[in-house]
């Protein structure tokens, strides 16, 4: 389960702060995954006291709500990563970018279906730069795109482009996935599924026998 | 037995917080940073092992614009269904309480007046009204709160409301279970000409693919 509870001091009308609040979930919570299920009890509690002096925000097109938008999603997204980040038996937060999708959604449902595969994720605990589950994971995500525009990149190694793999020099990626499980740092995949103009993140973290462990002893 | 809050804050270690660039400044505080939010964290007996914090109260002193965001799955807690009936009847909220140890989902009617009769009594204790209270939980799925020690517990949280950084933190320790660290993050930037603070707490480290809406 996840549960957050976000305080601001700015001053909105309730009608725009739930939109505001649903907007920046679906950009921070709704993109984590650590084991695939979803909880009976996950809760956002959103409350905004106004108290910081600032005139009401109406609109969402107004200047004020575009930038108190960033400001939520930013919060947001920081204790979203801090979940995946702590994720049960986790060694290093997997943080997946997609770009070159047709939209943001289309985009955030390709990175959250590659966060979400237990192969990926266990490939990234055994330290494997295991691109062909990169690709299939993106490939089943239920979005379309042509498979000779696809790109994956592990940091700053490129593994496949034009939709094929690349020569690359497994020691120094596999040294990479074992640097951020020292150190529990982040391991970034970057993906482009072609030439559009949608991005979006999401965040998981890789599978380790400790999960099995403590989900074998935890009951829930 | 309740926690004092300096040792409630410091029960487990804290996050890295990994916020995007942009216009603002992460500032100490969490929940507690935004004017008018206080907030308390304590040991009120309801986790099954240990003596970790596992009560936390928000509040607002003053009718604060509310917003939710739920699980969507079917097999919905009982705090879950009473803050989305809630949330549709009133745009403002004043507190939040949370448990942490027991889910109270799959607790039908009873687990649901449980919630009935903690917001009642919390809301009383505070002087305000009942459907300005909002509730969460988490923990095992299938029991319900351990009613009579949250409820003797309630004062004493009250009590030991604070808009101190020690009240955030201890606030973001009692709402955790399997977590090894606690998440609370505040930020200020200009909003228009205006300084606006936002902060936040969260807890998760196992069942975790939230689908909210």
């Amino acid at each position: 389960t996840m549960l957050g509870v976000i305080t601001t001091d700015a001053w909105v009308t309730s009608d725009v702060w739930r939109k505001m609040v649903q907007v920046a979930v679906n950009r921070s919570f709704n993109q984590i995954t650590v084991d695939g299920d979803t909880s009976t009890n996950d809760t956002v509690i959103a409350l905004a006291s106004g108290l910081s002096g600032i005139r009401c925000i109406s609109s969402l097109d107004s200047d004020e709500a575009i930038q108190l938008q960033a400001c939520l999603d930013a919060v947001m997204q920081g204790l979203a990563k801090s979940i995946a980040w702590d994720g049960e038996g986790a060694t290093c937060l997997i943080e997946v970018s997609v770009t070159g999708a047709n939209s943001e959604a289309e985009a955030a449902k390709v990175a959250r279906s590659v966060a979400s595969s237990s192969l990926v994720k266990a490939a990234v605990y055994g330290r494997d730069p295991n691109w062909g589950r990169i690709a299939a994971a993106a490939g089943y995500s239920g979005v379309a795109f042509h498979q000779n525009l696809l790109r994956v990149e592990l940091g700053n190694i490129l593994l496949m482009d034009g939709g094929e793999p690349q020569s690359f020099d497994r020691g120094e990626a596999s040294s990479y996935l074992r640097t951020a499980g020292e150190t529990h740092g982040t391991v970034k995949i970057q993906i482009s599924i072609g030439n559009g103009p949608g991005q979006g993140q999401a965040w998981g973290c890789d599978l380790s026998y400790d999960y099995v462990k403590i989900n074998a002893e935890y009951t829930s | 037995v309740s926690t004092t809050e300096n040792h409630a804050s410091t029960y487990i270690p804290a996050a890295p917080i990994f916020l995007p660039d942009g216009p603002w400044k992460q500032i100490p505080g969490g929940v507690t940073a935004a004017e008018g939010f206080k907030a308390a964290g304590m040991y009120g007996g309801l986790r099954a092992v240990g003596e970790k914090p596992d009560l936390a109260l928000v509040t607002c002193d003053v009718d604060a614009i509310s917003a939710g965001s739920f699980t969507t799955n079917v097999v919905a807690a009982a705090p879950v269904l009473y803050c989305k009936k809630t949330l549709d009847n009133s745009n403002t909220a004043r507190a939040v309480l949370t448990n942490a140890g027991q889910a109270n989902a799959a607790t039908g009617e009873a687990g649901y007046h449980d919630v009935i009769e903690c917001v009642d009594n919390l809301a009383k204790l505070l002087g305000v009204k009942p459907e300005e209270v909002l509730v969460e939980s988490t923990g095992v799925i299938g029991q319900r709160i351990k009613k009579g020690a949250l409820l003797n517990s309630l004062p004493i949280l009250v009590n030991s409301l604070s808009s101190s950084v020690e009240g955030a933190d201890s606030a973001a320790v009692a709402i955790t279970t399997t977590d090894l660290v606690s998440k609370s993050v505040a930020i200020e930037s200009l909003v228009g000409r205006t300084k606006v603070r936002i902060g936040g707490m969260a807890k998760g480290s196992g069942m975790i693919h939230p689908n909210m809406a």
